[in-house]
């Protein structure tokens, strides 16, 4: 089981260092044992440094870049072991437009082995979806759901048409 | 192994039933503020079973159960099914399409079902485990929740690290 | 110190039921001394309705629902005292369009006695800014700014006279 | 009473001087994720008088001079400088403008200023007390914090009406 741990743990550190890089176009990560000789019981310290800046303590991130640097480190977990669904409620929330689109093209590379489903307020978010539901209270305090489907899978078929011309 | 289908009735402001037919690739869920979509998250954290009411937000279990509106009477039972199809036969069951129930009842009752055979909630929770799918996986990221990863102690983050590695 | 508290504490609490009403667009909340015969130590209790819901617990409220009811807490207090300038940084990110412009009405009816200064990612919010402070790293890690006045000024000044045609 | 100019010098990421004229009216401030908008607030916050650096995101209060960036130096001290103008004399002293500067240097000493004289920290945060406005007012609201109204513990949430009320 310790070595179990420590081999899992190294692939997640080689592939947060990766994934960050990506994420945030330039910059270094890392992630390590607080104490390497109690692997069994030892804390993690994680190093996040965006690219331009100099290395500081992770508290003084922005709050974007905290978010950013999670979800490198959240999907560099996925890369090891994909789960057949994932649930992501509102990760966009605290980045900016440009930082989204980083954070799509992250994702779009894990939805051959994973079905998301991810709840937004992003059009940014929602342009990527392949299926939409929207939730209404047309009642108020009670939920019901529109799918929102045919109209997209429609716009799908226009456009793959209006690209073969 | 995919997601299929949620079924929701009774379960925080799903006072109606509510079926998502969940298809491959990418779902986004959208509404305003309020109008439900955390709580499908809720749902599906609990038939996976979640057994703590502060996961769910929650202060008791009891809290789950629609509780009515306004204008509409509370329910007496909260019922949420996931429904999982399972081609190429990684569940250690026969079926293709595998259903899950879990139902809560006001008197504090609860059943659980693979199938719509009664089982034992230890039976639901153990289904899942070499899947890596579990009520409380990384692939169900809450809202607000993510930060957690990089601001926790680096012991909680340990934690986290132990369900993957 | 004690009259004054409890005297204030009244004002407050009678704001708050106001604004909060407004901001919802109905619903109910209230704040109370959990010992009302310990007026110097007592905690305080929050209850928040939103309309059409029944009255539950707050932790079940939705992320954007807990924002809004802070918000109207917040400027309860300004009511009472009001600053002369106040800081705001990004009140609005988890808020849906039409909540931010609730949000943003509400500010308006301050502005009179308090000068604002809102961080924020939404173009929702940045339409009604008198002045705008873009910041940027042209050099990575080097903040510096650019202050977008001339143009927001501009384009009012064009906008009155084309209303008194 | 109005605020009427900021200053930044070698605060957190403002490695070059930046001077924000400020306005009557609502200021915007806006940019991308990690380009410096939250230090404007701690700035504010810092030449205030707060204290402590876990307010200001840092561990120890030297976290709040420019540490350089791949292609700058660090400078060896932080300054800040907010000016009101006070045409009502509200604050206890002759001036109508009144300029509060406060810097720290790489080997711990502090200078604090009011219009150019020294003076203590004390002096400063006694200055803005009846007005209202102190580095831990109500009117300044810190990314992500204005949760904690509605999530902390009733006794927690007294300290914030213990400042207004
Ligand atoms: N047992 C229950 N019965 C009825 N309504 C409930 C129950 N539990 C929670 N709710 C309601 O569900 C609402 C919260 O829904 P949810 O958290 O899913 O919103 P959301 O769509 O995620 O919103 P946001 O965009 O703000 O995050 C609250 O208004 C709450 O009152
Ligand atoms: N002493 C310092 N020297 C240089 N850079 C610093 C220093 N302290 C903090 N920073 C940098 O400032 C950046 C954070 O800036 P800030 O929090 O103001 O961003 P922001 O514009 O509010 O972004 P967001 O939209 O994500 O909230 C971090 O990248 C951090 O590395
Ligand atoms: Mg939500
Ligand atoms: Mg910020």
């Amino acid at each position: 089981a310790k070595d179990q741990f420590a081999e899992n743990f190294e692939k997640i550190r080689q592939n947060f260092r990766e994934i960050f890089t990506l994420l945030f176009g330039g910059g270094k990560a890392d992630i390590s044992l607080i104490d390497e000789n109690d692997i069994l019981e030892s804390g993690i310290e994680i190093m996040a440094k965006p690219p331009g800046k100099k290395n500081q303590t992770i508290s003084l991130l922005s709050g974007g870049e905290k978010a950013l640097s999670s979800i490198a480190l959240l999907f560099s977990i996925f890369k090891l072991k994909p789960s057949f669904f994932s649930v992501l409620d509102e990760l966009d929330a605290p980045l900016d437009e440009s930082n989204i689109l980083r954070f799509l093209d992250l994702l779009k590379s894990f939805t051959d082995k994973t079905q998301f489903l991810i709840i937004t307020h992003s059009k940014t978010t929602l342009k990527i979806a392949d299926f939409i539901f929207g939730i209404t209270m047309q009642t108020p305090g009670l939920s019901t759901t529109v799918s929102v489907n045919l109209q997209k899978k429609e716009r799908k078929e226009k456009k793959k048409s209006a690209d073969k011309k | 192994m995919r997601l299929k289908r949620i079924e929701i009735l009774g379960f925080k402001s799903f006072g109606e039933k509510t079926v998502f037919e969940i298809n491959d690739g990418t779902t986004a869920i959208v509404g305003p503020n309020g109008c439900g979509k955390s709580n499908v998250v809720d749902a599906i954290r609990w038939v996976l079973g979640e057994q703590s009411p502060s996961k769910l937000r929650g202060s008791n279990m009891q809290d789950i159960i629609f509780n009515g509106t306004t204008s509409l009477k509370p329910l007496g039972m909260a019922e949420v099914s996931i429904t999982i199809e399972d081609t190429e036969n990684k569940l250690p069951l026969d079926y293709i399409d595998i259903r899950i129930t879990r139902r809560l009842f006001r008197t504090g009752e609860s059943q659980y079902l693979i199938n719509k055979k009664q089982c034992r909630l230890k039976d639901i929770q153990e289904l899942f485990m070499d899947t890596g799918m579990s009520n409380d996986s990384y692939a169900i990221m809450a809202q607000g929740k993510i930060d957690q990863l990089l601001t926790s102690k680096p012991e909680d983050r340990r934690v986290f690290f132990e369900e993957a590695a």
